[in-house]
C-alpha cells in the first residue's frame, strides 16, 4: 500500500485514488468484503482513466476483466 | 488471512504497475 501511495505522490493526477487506499486500510481487518470492493473499484478507476487518456471507448456495463484488458491493450 | 492479504497486495501491485507503466 505504501508503494502505491508513493507512486500517487509522484503523479498528482492520480490523487483521487487515495480515497480507495484509505478505505482498504480501514476495512482490511474488520470487513474484508468492503476492502475487496474498494480494491476492485481502485483497479477499475485506474483502468477507466487509462482508457480515457488513450480515447478508448468503454461500454457502460463492461466487466472488470474486459476493462483491464482494454487498459493493458493501450500499452 | 494470508489469502486475503495476497489478494489485496496483488491488486495493489497491478495498480502500481499500471500507473508506472502509463506514466
Amino acid at each position: 500500500m505504501d508503494k502505491l501511495r508513493q507512486v500517487i505522490e509522484e503523479y498528482p493526477r492520480w490523487q483521487d485514488l487515495t480515497v480507495y487506499i484509505d478505505r482498504i486500510e480501514l476495512f482490511i481487518e474488520s470487513d474484508f468484503s468492503s476492502a475487496q470492493e474498494n480494491a476492485k473499484a481502485l483497479l477499475e478507476s485506474i483502468a477507466q482513466e487509462i482508457c480515457k487518456q488513450f480515447t478508448i471507448e468503454v461500454e457502460k456495463n463492461i466487466s472488470i476483466n474486459k476493462l483491464l484488458g482494454k487498459a493493458f491493450n493501450c500499452f | 488471512k494470508t489469502e486475503q492479504e495476497f489478494l489485496i497486495s496483488s491488486t495493489v501491485t497491478v495498480c502500481v504497475f499500471l500507473i508506472r507503466y502509463h506514466e
